[in-house]
């Protein structure tokens, strides 16, 4: 169930 | 230069254990700090930090920052051949394309030294914000690596709901469906057995499980895993190594479309 999220959509990169 | 000597070198292997799976080659940063890892699996879903403190080396020196890009895979190849009760030394020179993993038995009646080659690694690094989440459950680590397993032969994604009561676990798969709830407790002669539930509002998240069941291969080094969540954002599921650092890892949510 659900769609799975990225982590860049959460954290910005450095 | 960079070297670093760990009594109980075994701790390195069990690292290399729970980070091999997820993700196949990263950097290792070496700097006066310690020794640090952050790298994402191939998917970009999760994430693994690890750091382990020089004050918790028996012996820690690193003239210049220092990037060691490996195959996590090879390295643990290479610590797969130390002995449980061996001294590990790791080496490097500053410019060179190698490391040196040197085991020393207790009675220094065997050592042994394998030269990992270094790899050039692209990685991107995210900067991760100081959060102060809604709600974060401490247990033991084999309890939460348990409920991770059973709910797996059920479901692929598990909905973690922390509420004050507790905190339950429920999946539902083609078979039928299933929930554990864990409920806080404390016990002062056990303390690795006690569950605290910190709730500053209550807060459900759906993960992939095939996830959470590679951060359990972590559990060998801790008792307890610490999980922090908030309102749609990733979980931290944390391991710490007691006077050295941690492990955590951050997965990102499934969001009902």
């Amino acid at each position: 169930g659900g769609r799975q999220m990225g982590l860049a959509s959460f954290y910005r990169g450095t | 230069m960079f070297e670093a000597r760990l009594t109980q070198g075994v701790l390195l292997r069990k690292l290399l254990d729970s980070m091999k799976d997820l993700v196949q080659d990263a950097n290792f940063d070496c700097s006066s700090t310690g020794f640090a890892l952050q790298a994402m699996d191939s998917s970009h879903v999760s994430l693994i930090h690890m750091q382990l403190r020089s004050d918790g080396f028996d012996h820690f020196r690193c003239d210049r920052n220092l990037s060691m890009g490996v195959s996590l895979n090879n390295m643990a190849k290479i610590l797969k051949c130390m002995g449980n009760d061996d001294v590990l030394t790791m080496k490097a020179e500053d410019q060179g394309d190698s490391v040196t993993f040197m085991f020393e038995s207790a009675n220094q009646e065997r050592i042994s030294d394998f030269e990992l080659k270094l790899m050039d690694i692209d990685s991107e690094q995210l900067g991760i914000p100081d959060t102060d989440y809604s709600a974060t459950v401490k247990m033991p680590s084999a309890e939460f690596a348990r409920i991770c397993k059973d709910l797996s032969t059920i479901g692929d994604t598990v909905l973690i709901a922390v509420t004050k009561d507790g905190v339950r676990f429920s999946t539902t798969g083609d078979i039928g469906s299933a929930n554990v709830t864990v409920r806080s407790h404390s016990n002062v002669d056990k303390p690795e057995e006690q569950v605290v539930i910190d709730m500053q509002e209550p807060v459900a998240l759906t993960f992939a499980l095939r996830y959470l069941n590679s951060f359990a291969k972590a559990t060998p080094l801790s008792n307890q895993v610490m999980i922090s969540m908030s309102k749609e954002l990733p979980v931290v599921v944390q391991y710490r190594i007691e006077d050295m650092g941690h492990i955590s890892y951050y997965l990102a949510p499934k969001i009902e479309d």
